[in-house]
């Protein structure tokens, strides 16, 4: 564990309470993409299939293989699925009449798809969890599209938007950091597929940082893409 | 495609 990679999964924290926050305050779940939360719980549930494992392991009381980052992962873990599916029911519940689902039109399989064939192909190993784990990861990297669609749709963010795209941003970011660390500190340690896709997520990004620090610099309240 | 990496991240 790296100073990087704690600030990435603190500022991943973040943006799940920005968000809660800015919906619960606002009551309002306007500017926010339906399609891009729902796939964040697909991304969690595909990849956190191990927590089992580890329940596993401690109903069975063997601690043998539980150290403290299995226990700060395992927790971390369980928040981040708790805080995606309490957004996607937020939004979906009493928030649903201020959806923006109609301009929310990104086709989900366009991007399921290819990642689900892309997980069968490029995977480390041919097992049903690895599999569901590299698709995880290739659908996180492209699962803010509807959110940027809906951003360009709309012309603009408010500021409490913009810090939660920073912060989403902002924590793939920090994982690129955390993994050139890692590979010059620890022997052995490459994940190719991590990598790549951790690149293509934070390039998707790359546009929305731009006008984010222009943003904060002048010091406007609501975030205007140019048209 | 590699050592298998064990997913110690988030």
């Amino acid at each position: 564990m790296n100073i990087f990679r704690i600030s990435a999964d603190l500022l991943h924290l973040a943006s799940f309470f920005i968000l809660i926050f800015k919906m619960k305050a606002t009551k309002s779940c306007k500017g926010i993409s339906f399609k891009t939360q729902l796939m964040y719980t697909l991304v969690f549930t595909c990849r956190y299939l191990d927590l089992f494992h580890v329940l596993g392991m401690m109903i069975t009381f063997n601690f043998a293989h539980i150290t403290g980052l299995t226990l700060y992962n395992t927790f971390m873990k369980i928040l981040f699925l708790a805080a995606s599916y309490y957004i996607v029911y937020l939004m979906r519940t009493e928030l649903k009449s201020t959806s923006d689902d109609a301009r929310d039109t990104f086709v989900l399989w366009h991007i399921l798809a290819p990642c689900a064939v892309l997980a069968l192909i490029f995977n480390a190993q041919f097992t049903i969890l690895e599999i569901l784990w590299t698709f995880s990861i290739y659908l996180e990297a492209v699962a803010v599209m509807p959110q940027l669609m809906l951003l360009i749709e709309t012309g603009e963010a408010d500021s409490l938007s913009s810090h939660y795209m920073f912060a989403v941003g902002g924590y793939r970011a920090l994982y690129l950091v955390n993994w050139v660390y890692r590979y010059a500190t620890e022997p052995y340690y490459s994940n190719w597929i991590a990598w790549i896709a951790g690149f293509v997520q934070t390039a998707l990004f790359g546009d929305f940082f731009y006008y984010y620090f222009v943003k904060i610099m002048s010091g406007d309240a609501a975030l205007k893409l140019p048209t | 495609t590699g050592d298998y990496v064990p997913h110690d991240e988030l």
